[in-house]
Formats: structure tokens, sequence, C-alpha cells
């Protein structure tokens, strides 16, 4: 865009992103088709945030601390931990 | 350990697998050789046997393929995801997909192509991911010398469980994962590292900031690579800021938490006569410019200053440092030494000489 994005703004931006794949990859988080229609249901993605906090014995905060963006990140395989 | 969902197996306990391809990066024979030991890694635990065939379709078909490849899971370029596998059953059953746009190789560098197929047999023979950080099992790549690998227990008895025991008359164990409040925690050696405390156990370092209530477990390799496991003793050299890692008659320094070029280099240069082939133990007193090495149950006192082995020794460990006897691991805090012997600790003052205090091995993590 002609406005340049904060650069916190933009690592956010990834992090978000990361935190989604990651989830959808290997903890069953369904993919949202329709970002734009607000549902009135609960946002299913602190909850898988935890379960996947849990499984690697992290702090289960519900919520993409440090600790949990770098196990996001380390190299692994691609099965998912979760389901079939 | 943990099943996969459905509690799929194979019916039989004869199955065929068959290379489809080959990374560029690696020899033919090397790729062979990491496959068959990692086949191995399952078959020597369980009645499970593996015939390699060269056409036709196998029960565990692996090839390296990239992005997309037509099974709904594509790979995602380097890092990331390395690899995946399948259920037992039919067709694309048990079959082990590599990423080969990773940089897949025999050894320490980029990801080693043993450990990673070895992971993903699992998966082929229905095993899920475990939640155990030390068994193979667990989704996150963590390197291990070849050499030096042996299945952990968790993955022996996950893998048990679905197949029955190994048809071998002695039944193999595996290592596993320390935990830092079990009260049989024994430790191979300790040592302060700029503030930290640094706890060495086999494949492993449990690592305890001062200002964390955590304790941090990790594999000795996920910081040094080049370091084996089971190092027997460790000291910090604050003035130098160089810690020294021992094992059997071998040591190295770390600069800061890099190892210095050059090492390992042999323990011989340090004084010891030849007759000693291992240091169980090492502290070093930064008021002194003393460091002492203790062997079995004798110790030597090292001038750090002069780089040379003091006279008059080794002496006796009882007889200087009350009644402790042998030492595992030992380390100086705030001006006193701590001694590890089995689960138990001692706190020794080295000014009075005497043990002001008798605590359990694992007292430092807030258990």
């Amino acid at each position: 865009s002609a406005f340049p994005v904060a650069p916190e703004a933009e690592e956010e931006r990834k992090n978000i992103a990361l935190v989604e794949t990651y989830l959808q990859n290997f903890y069953n988080l369904q993919k949202d088709d329709q970002p734009h229609v607000r549902l009135k249901s609960v946002n299913p993605l602190p909850e898988k945030l935890k379960e996947m906090q849990e499984f690697f014995g992290l702090k289960v905060t519900g919520k993409p601390d440090l600790e949990t963006l770098e196990m996001m990140k380390k190299p692994r395989c691609g099965v998912p931990d979760i389901g079939k | 350990y943990v099943f996969t969902e459905g509690n799929p197996k194979w019916k039989r306990n004869n199955l065929t697998y068959r290379i489809v391809n080959y990374t560029p990066l690696m020899r033919r024979a090397d790729v062979d050789e990491a496959i068959q030991k990692a086949l191995s890694v399952w078959s020597n635990v369980t009645p499970l046997t593996f015939q390699k065939i060269e056409d036709k379709m196998a029960d565990i078909m692996i090839s390296f393929v990239v992005r997309d490849h037509q099974d709904n899971s594509p790979f995602d370029g380097p890092n990331g995801q390395l690899a995946h596998a399948f259920q037992p059953g039919e067709a694309i059953g048990g079959d082990v997909h590599l990423d080969n746009e990773e940089y897949w190789t025999k050894d320490g560098r980029g990801y080693n192509l043993f450990i990673v197929i070895a992971h993903e047999l699992g998966h082929s023979l229905g095993l899920s991911h475990s939640t155990d950080p030390g068994a193979l099992m667990y989704p996150t790549y963590a390197y291990t010398d070849p050499k030096e690998f042996h299945l952990p227990q968790d993955d022996i008895d996950g893998i048990q469980a679905i197949y029955g025991q190994s048809n071998a008359p002695v039944q193999p164990t595996g290592p596993t994962t320390p935990q830092a409040c079990d009260p049989s925690l024994t430790f191979d050696a300790v040592t302060t590292l700029r503030g930290e405390m640094m706890f060495f156990k086999g494949r492993y370092i449990l690592r305890k900031h001062p200002q964390r209530i955590e304790t941090e477990l990790n594999f000795i390799s996920l910081f040094w690579p080049k370091l084996p496991s089971g190092i027997q003793a460790a000291y910090e050299n604050i003035e130098r800021d160089e810690v020294l890692l021992f094992k059997e008659d071998k040591y190295w320094v770390l600069r800061g938490y890099d190892i210095a070029p050059g090492y390992p280099k042999s323990i011989y240069r340090l004084g010891f006569p030849k007759t000693v082939k291992r240091v169980n133990a090492a502290y070093s007193d930064e008021n002194t410019g003393k460091t002492y090495f203790f062997v079995a149950d004798r110790y030597w006192r090292y001038d750090e200053n002069k780089r040379s082995m003091d006279h008059g020794y080794p002496r006796k460990i009882l007889s200087d440092f009350g009644k402790i006897g042998r030492v595992d691991a030992a380390f100086q805090k705030d001006g006193y030494v701590y001694f590890f012997h089995g689960t138990t600790q001692f706190q020794f003052d080295p000014r009075g000489k005497r043990i002001v205090r008798q605590m359990k091995s694992n007292s430092w993590f807030d258990c």
C-alpha cells in the first residue's frame, strides 16, 4: 500500500499467520473460509492453542507467547499431533 | 507414547519396503544405510522384519517429493515440515514422504536422514506423536549422533504395545527422559555457566536460570551438536569465562557458548597420569584459582594460573572433604561447594573444610 506498515504490525501479522497455519496443519483448526463473515460462535483458536501448549508441555495460556512461537518455528514432522 | 487414532496396525510381521527415489544430496549407499538403520530401530525391539524390494508395490514406499505431491498434504519448502508418513494400511498406507527441498545429511549438518526416517517409520507402524520430549516420536526434530542413538523407552513401550516384544532372549531397553522432580534423579556433571546452572544427564541438560522457576530440559546437541552425550565432568573458570567439559580421556572448552576450536584435547595435557581414564567431577575455586578434579576416591588440584597440577596430589577425597568419599558432580556457588553423589547432595564450606548441609540431588529445582 502507499502507507508503510509499522514493523511491529507486520511482525504480528506474520505471527498470527504462523499460529493459524500451524494449528490448521497439526491441531485440526478448521480453516475460516469466510473471514469477512463475523460468526457469533466462539473463536476456536485460543482453545486449539491451549491444546498445542499442553501437548508440548508449555505454559498453557491460550496466547501466542514467545515460547509458543519458538516451538512453532522448530522444524518438525508433518503428521498432525492430534486426530487422524 | 500415543497410538494412532483407530489403532491401525499391520496384520503381518514380515513387511516389505521400497526406496522409490533418492535425494541428490547424499550418496545412494548412505541413503540405503540410513533407511536400513532406521528400520532396524523398530525391528530390534519387535517381531517385525523388513524386506527390501526393488519394484512392485511394497508395504512401505519411501520417496523424496516436493510441495504438492497429490496426497492432500503439500510440503512447504526448506525447514518447517521435513517429512510425513501414513498409518498402516493398503495403498498409501505405511508410506513415507520426505521433503526433497530439505538439506538431508548423514551427520549433524542440515537434517539427519536416519533420525527423520526412523521417526516417520513409527507412524508407518501405527504410532502417533508422543508428548515425551525425549521420545523419537516427539514431533520436533532433534539431532542425535546416529552412532549414539538408542530407541528411547517410551517408543519401545509404544511399539511393543502394538506388535509385542522382540524375539531376542534379552529384551532391549532404552533411555528414559530425566524428570527434574524425580527423587531418584542423579547427575553426570554439573557446572555454572554465566550465572546459570547446567545439570548434565545422558543426552540432556537440565538448565536452571536463577530468576526463573521452571527448569528447561534440552538435548546437549541442541546447543552443541559436536559434543557427545554422557558428559562426565564440567567446571566453569569464571575469570576466563570458560567452561571445561570432560568425557573419558578428552575435554572440550566452551568460550562463551561456543566450543573453542582445536578441541577436544587429551586430559593428559592437564597433568593427569595415564592411569586416569576419566574424570568424575570437577569444580574451580574462583577465590584461589585452584581447580579440583575428582577421580574415583582421589582428587587432584590444578593451578589455573600456572596451568599445571600442584604437587602432592592425588590425595584421598575422604581425607579433605569430610565424609564425602566419591563424587559424581560438583560445582561452586557463592563460596560453597556442592557435591553430588547418587541422589545425595552435600553443601561443603571449603574454608571451614566441613559439610554444612545435606540435601536431595534435585534441590535446585522447585519441586
